[in-house]
């Protein structure tokens, strides 16, 4: 009568798809354009190379009665390709990935290109199409399914070819069920916003209907990449020491500590050592179960490390920020700000603020905001995001002379080693209480530039007048 | 470079266990007693028994310098108990679980009791403890501890004891890091809303300081519990049909058709085969790729099925509904309505809601809000959630005569073989369009009624002035 069941990770997102994003053909249609572009956009980052990538959607069939076609999507990048070995699991394996070290990438869960195809083939039942190649001797090409039940690749077929002309990137072809009228204006704001956090990335969109929308780099400059840094330890916990014991060589606590946290020297080492009372030269393989706890409270309790290192972190950057607002939005007063790194949970983080004002933006009761986290535009879930908390609780705006109906518009860039998202679907940001404090000093900060420029408009028009 | 990695499920959720509702030790706390007690409820349900659940907080141990504390947390409940066979698993496992039929249940990930139990492990280092008899001649004591990289349980202990007494009945305890301070008024608030949609459930509240809170049972009537249904075929998929037909002793299509989906009698299924061009007599192990695929585009194109049965659903009822509001709000107005079945994506569902006005209720701008979905208290991220959006955006409150501060507060139920969460940690409900709707439909003919109340109102005063 009680019927136990061990289901795979495939399964469990295939039944709850719509918590990553594929609650219906509209959305899902996004979610899949933009998971496949941030993982050319990652591949590129690792590369540093200047992006080129193109999204190519056309129809295949109408679906009767649906409102909805069967489309067939391709996403070409010029990435650094992926090694044949793992293409499969790649792609039709979900919890595999390559984004899963403590460093800022757009990916973070190893989830989201295997369920576009996921969603594809469910609603299609057509197999994928990768082809990519790392610009070495060989292209290949994988026809690809996924067993949902086992979290398994299916490999129909498996072609190599000779890469006479030095290729290098990803090619993705699938096919699924969408309705591109649905979301189409989501898709090309999704374009717009990514060439506001990328402004090195040349995207071009060819839709169903054959129109071209270019969105063309707005600077050669290929951005500093994050590095993976090891973690922080205001951030470790039992599960984490046991597993950097595991792994490690080291064979005195001391350099244990030393060689596996950021931000511990040797001074540092020798204080946590004596705070949990351990020797500095014990094995740490030979930990018992309670002194392992004890070093893990020792360490969260220890209360003097310096800051995390924010060389896992990698933002826009204040100039590029202002190009690409300027470009996107045409206002006629911009302040941009980019905070010093701060930190959350042993995380290290980034704010960066735009607002704008005036100029080609339209006037609105409120204020137009366009979110962005580890450079993916976040284009749904407003009123869940800890930017909209801010904005609407934290902020009087009439303090810094708006009106109530005013052409302003705000643009937010949090980056870290790990967003606080809080779903899979990567749409809002968790109120962290350390982020909301940093979002609010950058936006008052930008706020106060902005009445000082309004001050001096009301002044203008006074004069005017007489 | 690029170093891929596999990793488990129960890893996925450890390393993103803040979307589990684990994201700081208050919220950690509360959400391990609610992951609990909704157990100890659906346990009970099954069983058709009336509830009695004992939840026991102690303090074991202060945590210097962080304002938490290691406390035991121990949950009692006289359910029907679980199968030793899986008692290692259901507690030690993600992604395993005995609710993944189409029925309402509270439970449905198969993740919410591992997960409590995988956040003390990490946060103290100790091992849980279950103890469970189904009521039979022996009661089992494992002591587990997860292995979270293998998502598997370590059972460090099972002992077994003659069930001298017929106990039956299920006893969780471990230890977590935790701030009892600072989720003690929500846990509190749990357990009252708790009251509201499981009436005949009686629940012992023990906490720190050995204050006692006791929720008493309101009615010794068992709800008809909800029934398991074959899928409606309106929600089919590619996937879903190859299991079923894997799955299936059917030797004809038509019989096929008719014994695996609810709604599908000889005719309607004939009429389907129909459509696909498929022989009704035909084996549907011997389907081709393509005619599976046609198959389920024809039921999903058929557009003629009768709505989806309700019997997998199980409300509140108005009268208990009613009895539950007045019980813990004091109203001076009620009115309850229960909508008649509806459906979304092949889902039935049912909303129930309550709009009471007066009283104790202390006066808000805005109105007071209690939102439940199978039963379940939604006490987080309101604004993310429908029913929010239909109470801002949908009713005209100044229409329905209630002022801009008043006392009135709205309870909302919705219940479903499958609700549509936003995320893993069960807080809020998407925006389904049907879900939408019959909320708006409940809550106008609810406010309807407490604008004829207020009219009444208004005029004696009228009256008493003259
Ligand atoms: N265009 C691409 N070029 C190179 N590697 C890719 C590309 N697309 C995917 N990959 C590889 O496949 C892996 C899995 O991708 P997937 O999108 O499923 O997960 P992810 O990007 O790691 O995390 P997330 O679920 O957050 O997107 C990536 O980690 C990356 O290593
Ligand atoms: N108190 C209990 N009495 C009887 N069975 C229980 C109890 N608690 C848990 N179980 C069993 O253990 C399984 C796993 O529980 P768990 O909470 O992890 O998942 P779930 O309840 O199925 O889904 P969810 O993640 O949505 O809570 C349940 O499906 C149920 O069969
Ligand atoms: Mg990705
Ligand atoms: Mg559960």
């Amino acid at each position: 009568e009680v019927k136990f069941e061990q289901i795979s990770p495939a399964d469990f997102f295939y039944r709850n798809r719509d918590i990553a994003g594929f609650s219906n053909p509209s959305r899902s249609l996004y979610t899949s354009v933009r998971e496949l572009v941030e993982n050319s956009l990652d591949a590129a980052e690792i590369g540093r190379i200047l992006p080129n990538i193109i999204v190519e959607l056309t129809a295949e069939s109408e679906v009767e009665g649906e409102g909805t076609s069967i489309y067939k999507l391709r996403v070409e990048d010029n990435g650094i390709g992926v090694d044949p070995n793992y293409i499969p699991r790649a792609f039709a394996t979900v919890l595999f990935g390559s984004k899963y070290g403590y460093k800022q990438n757009r990916g973070t869960f190893g989830l989201g290109g295997t369920m576009a195809l996921l969603y594809g083939q469910i609603t299609t039942n057509r197999p994928a199409t990768v082809i990519s190649s790392k610009g070495g001797k060989e292209i290949h090409k994988f026809v690809l399914m996924i067993d949902i039940m086992k979290n398994e690749p299916r490999v129909l077929k498996h072609e190599v070819y000779k890469n006479e002309r030095k290729w290098r990137g990803t090619i993705i072809e699938f096919y699924l069920e969408a309705d591109y009228t649905g979301s189409k204006a989501k898709i090309i704001e999704y374009f717009k916003q990514t060439a506001i956090s990328n402004p090195h990335a040349s995207i071009l969109f060819i839709d169903v209907k054959g129109r071209m929308y270019f969105f063309p780099r707005a600077t050669d400059i290929v951005p500093e990449p994050p590095k993976e840094t090891r973690p922080h330890p205001v951030g470790v916990d039992v599960e984490l020491m046991n597993r950097l014991i595991a792994n490690s060589k080291e064979k005195t606590l001391l350099s244990f500590l030393v060689s596996n946290f950021q931000r511990v020297g040797e001074k540092t080492a020798r204080e946590i050592l004596e705070i949990a009372n351990l020797p500095i030269d014990k094995d740490p393989k030979k930990l018992t179960h309670e002194e392992i706890t004890n070093l893990v409270e020792s360490m969260k309790n220890y209360g003097k490390f310096r800051a995390p290192d924010p060389s896992s972190v990698s933002p826009i950057g204040e100039e590029l920020l202002r190009i690409g607002i300027q470009n996107m939005l045409k206002p006629d007063f911009i302040y941009v700000v980019q905070r010093p790194p701060s930190s959350y949970s042993g995380y290290p983080f980034v704010v960066e603020v735009g607002l704008a004002y005036g100029g080609q933006i339209p006037p609105i009761e409120g204020v137009h905001l366009y979110r962005f986290a580890n450079k993916i535009p976040l284009l749904y879930d407003e009123r869940a995001d800890v930017v909209w908390k801010v904005v609407t609780e934290k902020i009087d705006w009439s303090y810094y002379k708006v009106p109530k109906i005013a052409p302003i518009a705000l643009v937010t860039h949090i980056c870290s080693p790990k967003i606080p998202y809080k779903s899979v679907g990567k749409e809002a940001v968790a109120d962290r209480p350390e982020i909301e404090r940093e979002l609010v000093i950058a936006i008052r900060e930008a706020a106060r530039q902005l009445k000082l420029y309004l001050s001096k408009i009301e002044k203008k028009k006074m004069t005017i007048k007489r």
